[in-house]
């Protein structure tokens, strides 16, 4: 899932 | 998470506590760029829009930087705005917001709302800094607290760049959108960082060669 790609990142 | 990302964090934590220091103690906002702080705003807005839960650490951050923002503004447009001069905060934010809008439209991980929000904000965020330079580059010198600020800042973005390899080997992934504008990010601040390492941090008063 490219869509959560560096999302846990502020 | 790993200690780069942590402690960029912590440093643009850091970064807002050492600006609302400056603007309590010196009960000023001068040498602070508005739009500079308007444009986070924006950031934090269209970036949190998503409500994905992802860690009660994750949704505190996001709550404070959305807040704390806010509540800068409002501390520059109302409490302390007869210490702000419009007239040396001149750069065009409308130069930066359209073609961020458009870098978004265009680079994002899909097209709906929230995504190219994100992709957006991660645009906006790496040239946010740009009216704050300029003003200083028109100033020629700054308060050194409000260095500090800058500093702080500055380090946050940076340490996101040694998270991004340790994420690549230690997980395998890679977020070309957020690394490439976290490059930018980082790199704007490169004339700043060394005025700041050769001047402020050596005890001289922030001043750019004339």
């Amino acid at each position: 899932d490219t869509a959560a790609k560096g999302k846990d990142e502020l | 998470m790993n200690l780069f990302r942590l402690f960029g964090d912590l440093s643009h934590l850091a970064s807002i506590f050492i600006l609302l220091h400056k603007i309590y103690t010196t009960r000023s906002c001068r040498g602070i760029s508005f739009k500079t702080q308007a444009l986070y705003v924006a950031v934090f807005v269209s970036r949190y829009i998503d409500f994905t839960y992802i860690s009660v650490y994750n949704t505190l951050m996001k709550l404070f930087f959305i807040g704390s923002s806010c509540y800068i503004l409002y501390l520059m447009r109302i409490k302390y705005r007869p210490t702000h001069d419009p007239s040396i905060d001149t750069f065009r934010v409308e130069y930066l917001v359209g073609p961020c809008v458009l870098l978004g439209l265009i680079f994002n991980y899909q097209f709906t709302v929230i995504e190219v929000l994100w992709s957006f904000s991660i645009f906006l965020e790496s040239v946010a800094i740009l009216p704050q330079l300029f003003m200083l580059q028109r100033t020629g010198e700054a308060e050194t607290i409000t260095t500090h600020y800058l500093a702080a800042l500055g380090a946050y973005r940076a340490l996101y760049i040694p998270n991004w390899i340790y994420r690549y080997f230690t997980e395998g992934t890679v977020d070309p959108i957020a690394v490439t504008a976290g490059l930018v990010q980082t790199g704007l601040y490169l004339d700043f960082f060394y005025v700041y390492f050769t001047k402020v941090m050596q005890g001289q008063k922030f001043e750019l060669p004339a």
